[in-house]
């Protein structure tokens, strides 16, 4: 039977379900364990902050396809926390691997970079489900339809209050922890990346300025003390 | 898959993303 879109989306939508019900609700054993090495235990920090993270996101999912649909945010979040988790554990696995390091306690208390992986997940996820799409995009607030209603990127990071520039920093690592996406999805992250560097990490109020700043001060201060090195 | 453009070094990781390394 033809590929059509429909049947295109159903099957992306089985595959990621099929790829994460083997991946549970909660931080699996080997990312347990790794949380256990950590300096200091980020276990509670974690779990507590998802359940800030699933109220905002839901509610605001709601707000934007439809008060019905609240219940529809809480799905997509539950699918996106097992992506999370499994996606976390690939990339420690492979830090540890680079590294040869086992206690990632700064990174796993870093909240940016555990808001910025689950927004990612999400992403994912509603790109799957085709809510977050460059094509649609439509802006339909409280159309009941969810393809047409406004949770396209760079929605996410308004919901989270994360920076473009934080949320890029997971994109690549992301695909290479989970070799699994599609092309499709893969492609989604792509074009997220290329809207942040063209545009989104360049607006009033972005660190990016902040972080040239210190560079260019940095950089400054470096020629002053070595003149003679310059020659 | 799509030919994804992995920019990242050998030596570059998440930890240096966030400056954990």
């Amino acid at each position: 039977p033809p590929q059509t879109p429909i049947r295109a989306a159903m099957t992306s939508i089985q595959q990621l379900r099929g790829e994460l019900i083997s991946t549970g609700d909660q931080p699996s054993t080997n990312l347990d364990k790794y949380f256990k090495n950590c300096t200091v235990d980020p276990t509670q920090d974690v779990l507590k902050r998802l359940e800030t993270l699933e109220q905002t996101f839901s509610q605001r999912f709601g707000q934007a396809v439809g008060p019905r649909c609240v219940i529809l945010g809480k799905q997509r979040f539950t699918l996106g926390v097992r992506l999370y988790y499994k996606v976390m554990e690939e990339m420690l696995k492979s830090e540890e691997k680079r590294l040869s390091v086992q206690n990632f306690s700064k990174l796993l208390n870093d909240s940016t970079f555990h808001t910025s992986l689950m927004a990612c997940a999400l992403e994912v996820v509603m790109a799957t489900y085709g809510e977050s799409s460059f094509k649609t995009g439509g802006y339909n607030p409280g159309g009941d339809d969810p393809a047409e209603a406004d949770v396209c990127f760079p929605w996410i990071l308004d919901v989270f209050r994360l920076s473009a520039f934080d949320f890029y920093k997971v994109i690549e690592s992301f695909i290479k922890a989970e070799p699994t996406l599609s092309k499709d999805i893969v492609k989604h992250l792509e074009t997220c990346e290329n809207l942040i560097m063209e545009r989104i990490a360049w607006r009033t109020g972005s660190p990016l300025f902040e972080l040239l700043k210190q560079e260019h001060e940095g950089g400054a201060a470096e020629q002053v003390e070595t003149p003679a090195m310059c020659y | 898959s799509h030919n994804y453009h992995f920019g990242l070094e050998d030596h570059e990781g998440i930890s240096e993303l966030f400056d954990c390394d």
